[in-house]
């Protein structure tokens, strides 16, 4: 299937900076990176639980660049008042991925 | 790592 990915490029470059400034190991963030960051947008944590279940792809608890973009997207979408999915739609499954 | 239980690699959980 050839769906374009809903995180356009200029969120993914955004995305990916937020990425890089936390300092990834081997191309990763762990929980414990990405926990603070998520906590900052003042989502309830049931909420954020979610995010990161539907972000972490492979369940390996660390997110790479790709997840962390849908993270972040989930995010941003639920502070602009959009509920975040049960499970992750289609378009929103990074390209890599699928 | 994180609590045993639940969904281990969730660290929201």
């Amino acid at each position: 299937i050839d769906i374009p990915w809903v995180v356009k490029p200029e969120e993914k470059m955004k995305f990916d900076s937020i990425f890089e400034s936390l300092g990834p190991v081997g191309g990763m963030l762990t929980g414990d990176k990405v926990k603070p960051v998520l906590l900052n947008s003042k989502l309830p944590v049931d909420i954020l639980g979610r995010v990161w279940e539907l972000s972490d792809l492979d369940r390996d608890g660390m997110l790479d660049k790709d997840e962390f973009s849908v993270a972040m997207y989930l995010v941003y979408r639920a502070l602009e008042g959009e509920p975040v999915p049960m499970s992750l739609p289609p378009p929103l499954v990074p390209p890599s991925k699928r | 790592q994180y609590p045993a239980g639940g969904s281990s690699t969730n660290p929201f959980l």
